[in-house]
This record gives structure tokens, sequence and C-alpha cells, in this order.
């Protein structure tokens, strides 16, 4: 901030970067379409990469202009004219094949929040296990590209445990033509109030873009904070119902017809206590002496605890915190059977944390593999592949109308376009 | 409250160099050097800069058995705001939380200057 302060044209560039990581937008966007050219400060680890940052028209998700004839207008790696056909390859691969994106309005644990155990391991701490810090704390501490819902990248860094399985990598692989497609406009503390303004930062032009699957997922701000009072700022059903209502309505503003819009309800976090107050955190490992209880007593003394109400020893109010939860997820529900609008079409699904753990454990996995080991609260990244896995079944199984059907033309597409010019 | 982040981010890079010199089995001092030297360049040197400051303390008291909670007191990244209680993330040193504290404070009074230049900076 001082260094901004020293040069009048340094500070007008400072304010437009902080405004643009206030609003969750690309901090480098040069024609203003949502969309970036580079990975981090909420570029394409977050929002398909951006084919041609200097005219808006072209970005992930476009309906093509002329079929893609001559140039790559949306960005999924087809363009140019079949010689035997003389049609585009847009028309011809992708016409018929009803396009959609993925979006996912989230929190912590859809950006997928991650403190690499190595960085506070001291046994196994080295050179390499920091190489990548720039660019984690460019994308918030989060991994989005590595997440349940628009996860694309199977990184091989040495902080990186398990593989990426996501809504999108599955969206994409039943029709390539959706590549690139995909939105995480997920923030640190996303709840179902700050969501309203959040949900503005969400790129979709309801003439010109194609329909969107997009997932509605806050698993536990609405009940998590750190306050001492913790019940007292937890959110109460009317207020879900009003700020969810709210933020049904803008989107009937912006996406286009023929997009889903698909409710999770909030967690469990009971389990959090159940797995994991008698283990070890990574702090205490080496002589034996801080267990997470340990921890989250701590982080709840000093008042920065993400979730007074679950990571707590006291298990009424871990109890009472479940109910509210279960409460909410019910305002969610009703609301998804209830409301309509003209654009989109709401499908409830619970967030099933139980099922996810005891399939896990069925496979001979520990619980707590699925659980963040750093701050012992967040999805692990286990967790959020086995959740993308649970949640394409289950609407496979439920609503498979919203997935579309499998595009006959991928392997065409693979043969002629190969990775698509990659994420 | 009482410190709040900066308090846990103190006291874990404080448990940190405290366990490496154990697994490493190398001076606190020494210690200091190789978690900064973990780090990226750009990190490296604001790293250093701090240990230049901060190392001093940190090695007087953890040399002296005090826990990272009470270096962090000393240090003045944590503090106990009326009515809260101290906060602990490891077990009590000799004597309690409090006693431990007190002692890791006046020990630190030997090392005005780098506490004043911790505070600036």
């Amino acid at each position: 901030s001082d260094i901004c302060n020293m040069l009048p044209g340094l500070k007008q560039i400072c304010e437009m970067i902080e405004g643009k990581l206030n609003n969750h937008e690309p901090v480098l966007d040069i024609d203003k379409d949502g969309f970036s050219i580079i990975d981090s400060l909420r570029g394409s680890s977050w929002r398909g990469k951006d084919c041609d940052d200097s005219r808006a028209a072209v970005h992930p998700g476009a309906r093509p202009v002329d079929w893609d004839r001559y140039e790559d207008s949306n960005c999924n790696g087809i363009y140019g004219v079949d010689p035997v056909s003389g049609k585009p390859y847009e028309q011809l691969f992708c016409g018929d094949s009803k396009p959609m994106g993925v979006g996912l309005l989230g929190d912590s644990a859809g950006a997928h929040f991650h403190i690499p155990a190595e960085w506070v391991t001291p046994t196994v701490m080295g050179l390499d296990m920091f190489a990548n810090i720039t660019f984690v704390a460019g994308n918030e501490l989060d991994w989005p590209s590595m997440s349940g819902t628009t996860g694309y990248q199977n990184l091989t860094w040495p902080t990186v445990h398990g593989w990426t399985d996501s809504a999108y990598l599955r969206l994409r692989q039943r029709n390539l033509c959706n590549h690139r497609d995909y939105q995480n406009i997920a923030v640190n503390g996303g709840d179902s109030g700050n969501t309203n303004d959040n949900a503005k930062s969400l790129s979709r032009n309801q003439t010109s873009d194609y329909p969107m699957i997009l997932f509605y997922s806050l698993i536990g701000n609405d009940v998590c904070n750190g306050h001492p009072d913790t019940i007292e700022h937890m959110t109460t059903p009317e207020v879900m119902k009003a700020n969810v209502i709210d933020t049904l309505a803008y989107l009937d503003t912006v996406l286009p017809a023929g997009s889903a819009l698909i409710m999770t309800g909030l967690a469990d976090g009971r389990v959090l206590w159940k797995y994991m107050n008698s283990r070890y955190h990574p702090l205490g490992e080496l002589r034996g002496d801080v267990t997470y209880a340990d921890l989250y007593a701590y982080l709840m003394c000093l008042q920065v605890s993400p979730c007074n109400g679950w990571m707590s020893s006291n298990e009424t109010l871990r109890n009472f915190t479940s109910e509210r939860a279960a409460a909410l997820s019910k305002v969610l529900q009703d609301l998804a059977s209830t409301r309509t609008y003209k654009n989109y079409k709401i499908h409830y699904m619970d967030f099933a944390l139980h099922t996810v753990i005891d399939e896990w454990v069925a496979q001979g996995g520990k619980p707590w593999d699925l659980i963040e080991p750093v701050d012992g609260f967040h999805p692990s990244q286990i967790s959020q592949a086995l959740t993308a896995a649970y949640t394409w079944t289950h609407l496979m199984q439920n609503f498979p109308e919203v997935l579309g059907k499998e595009n006959p033309h991928n392997e065409q597409i693979r043969q002629l376009f190969g990775d698509q010019g990659g994420h | 409250v009482n410190g709040g982040t900066d308090c846990a981010a103190c006291t874990i890079i404080v448990s940190l160099i405290d366990q490496l010199s154990l697994v490493y089995s190398e001076s606190i001092d020494q210690a200091m050097q190789r978690l900064c030297g973990y780090l990226p360049d750009q990190y490296n040197t604001v790293c250093k800069e701090f240990i230049y400051v901060a190392g001093p303390i940190i090695v007087d008291l953890l040399a002296n058995g005090e826990s990272p909670d009470a270096v962090c007191h000393a240090l003045t990244f944590c503090t106990t705001d009326p009515p809260n209680p101290p906060c602990k993330l490891y077990p009590q040193p000799r004597g309690g939380l409090e006693a431990g504290i007190k002692r890791s404070k006046l020990r630190a009074m030997k090392y005005t200057s780098n506490l004043r230049e911790l505070l600036v900076n």
C-alpha cells in the first residue's frame, strides 16, 4: 500500500486491481469480458482461458459467430471448415449437441481452500514445497483448478495429494464442445448474504452465450463463524429464504434460457469433531503435543475459527449447528420445489458428506483423508473428487436431462483438434 | 482478539523453527536460516529481515524452554485482551501459561530495540 501511494499513476492501478479483486473479477482482462489469459488472480484457474483478450465477444461459452468458420470465437478449440462437406466443424460437431457451461456460486469449499500440510510439517519441509507459493497466494489459497465443480487439471506438485474429478471435466468429456466453459465464482467466506454480490461477477450473456449448469453450493458459512456468540450470528431460515430469493431473481436476468440451477444443501459438520478431535495436527506430530481439539480451541480463543459451531468440544453446540444447517437446507429444498423462473430450472440435492465418507471407508480409506489436514475444516482434494463423482451419479440418476446427451462427434473432435488448445 | 491471525501466524512460525532445530539437530539460529532458505527469493529477503530483528529473542526464549505461545507474547504478536484469557496452542509451559508469558516478556526486555523495530515494521 505504501508503494501504491508513492506515484499518482500507481495509485490508480492499485485501486483498479483492488477493485477487481474485491469483486472477484480477473485482474488481467483487457477486453473486460470476464475471462483472462493468465491463470491466477481470478484468471483461468477460475474461469475458462480467454483465447483473445482484445475482443469481448470472443470468450469461453460464447455462441459461435458464423459457426467459427474462420476463427475460434468461443475458445473451445473447434474452428475451420470441413473440406468434404464445406460446412464449418463447429456446426457439424457441436450444432446439435446443446453445449452447456458449468458454473459455481460457492464458498471456500467450492473454491477448494487448501494449505499444503508440507508447509507446516517440519519433517517433510523442503525447498520444493514452497516453489509455488506466489501462485497459491495469487489464488487466495484456493485451488479451483482442482475443485470438484470446475477442476480441470492434475498437478504433480509435491504438495498435491489425490486426483482431480469435477462436474466440468465430466460435462466436457460428455461433450467436447463444452471445452473451457467453466466459471468458479466461489469466494472464501461465501454465504447466502454475500453471494448476492458475488453472483454479479458471473459472466454470462443471455443472448450471445450458451446456457449453463450453475451450482449453488454454500455448505457452511451460514452457520459457521468465529464469534463467541456464534449462534446469534448464524443465518435464520427467514433471512436465508430472503437472501436466496434475491439471488434467484438476479440469476434469471443473467442466465441464458435453458440453464439449470443445482442447489446443494449445507454439510453436517459434526464429522469434523467426530473424526479429527483426538488426532495429532501436523504441528503437533513431532512431539505428540497438539491435537485437532487443541487447534479448534486455540482458533476459537483467538476468535479466528472458521466455525465455532462445529469445531467445538461442546456437543450441544455441535448438534445445534447441525440442526440449523438442516433447517437452512430445508429452505433451499422448498425453494427448489416451489419457485419457477423463466430462464432456468432449479433442482435440489443434499450435500451428502456422510455418503461420500461411507463410500470412501468401504474402499479402504480413512474418514480423515477427506478433511484438510492443516485447517481441520475444509474438504480435501480426495473429498472434492469423490463429491464430484457422487454429484454426477446423482444428477445422472435424477435429472439426466440437465446433463444433455453424449456428443457422438467427440472422437472426431479429438482426432482433428487434439487437446483443443488445452486449458 | 488476543492478536488474532497475527498471533496464530507467529506461533506457527516459531513452532516450526523450534521443531526444525530438533529434526535436524541444529541450533535455533540455524533452523531459522533453514526455514528462510526454503522460501523463494522474494520471500527469503523478508524472512531474513524478520529473523534479523526477532531472531535473538526467539533464540533466547526457545533455548530457555519457553513455548511458542509464550515467545509470541514476548514478541507482542499475541496479546491478552481482557476479559479474554490468554490463548495457547501448545501445552502449558512450566508454572503455567501466564507465568511463562510473564517470564518471556521479562527476558525479552533485554531486546528493547529489536521489539521497537518489530512494532514499527
